[in-house]
């Protein structure tokens, strides 16, 4: 099936960033009609405001908001991993190797991984009680939740005397597998059940070559 | 839901901002 990719390439502006859906397929959950599925939604998204087919920031935001203009931590944490090369932009590459980790079928280390990650505001290896009270308040932000000091300071306390298990005040690797594994339910967002359905959901890449090539 | 007994990932993990399904939202 990912013979039409190639063959049928007079109908596929490769951008910048492109990888062979065969390439992808061998590294990640997805099949290759998978990938091509993935590639009519990255077209779509990087499309969207600068037509360059590569996701700029504005483009994730709007597509997880319906708002290119509103900032959340957490959604410019995700781009800022999927953004691999760090040059600002998701590549497809990027894009769907990234989206591989909240495959119903990737394995579960990667998905603690890349929470771990996630959540690792800094980048210093561990996360840190100023981190996660830091994600506690854009999540109340992000809410218009009003809780006062005392009972975000008793959220975080209480979460840290669980998690920080070597009571070290940073939680590393190993203690947020520890913790996960306690409350699975933390990485549920690290699962995309639409990713077992991609090609339903756009399953129209060759039959609109196909489709374009009649007309 | 009392907010103290709230595991502070868990409220974390609620956002929007990790929501990718509204990727595919069409």
């Amino acid at each position: 099936m990912g013979c039409y990719l190639s063959t049928n390439s007079k109908k596929v502006r490769k951008t910048q960033g492109y990888e062979e859906p065969t390439v992808l397929a061998s590294e990640t959950p997805f099949t290759v009609s998978e990938v091509e599925a993935l590639y009519e939604l990255y077209m779509k998204l990087s499309n969207s405001i600068i037509e360059d087919g590569l996701i700029h920031k504005e483009e994730f935001q709007l597509a997880l908001f319906r708002n290119e203009n509103e900032k959340n931590l957490f959604a410019d944490r995700i781009f800022d991993l999927f953004d691999v090369k760090r040059n600002g932009v998701i590549e497809f590459g990027e894009f769907v190797r990234s989206l591989g980790v909240f495959h119903p079928n990737a394995p579960l280390e990667d998905k603690i991984a890349f929470a771990f990650r996630l959540y690792d505001l800094r980048q210093t290896g561990y996360i840190e009680r100023e981190e996660l009270k830091e994600m506690v308040l854009a999540l109340l932000h992000e809410s218009d939740l009003v809780l006062s000091d005392d009972m975000i300071e008793s959220i975080v306390d209480k979460t840290f005397k669980d998690a920080d298990t070597k009571d070290d005040g940073r939680i590393d690797q190993d203690e947020w597998k520890a913790f996960v594994s306690q409350h699975p339910s933390l990485i549920k967002n690290m699962t995309l059940p639409y990713l077992k359905d991609i090609t339903l959901v756009f399953p129209s890449f060759i039959a609109r070559t196909e489709v374009e090539d009649s007309e | 839901v009392a907010p103290v007994t709230m595991n502070a990932f868990e409220l974390i993990s609620k956002s929007r901002g990790l929501n990718l399904g509204s990727l595919f939202e069409k």
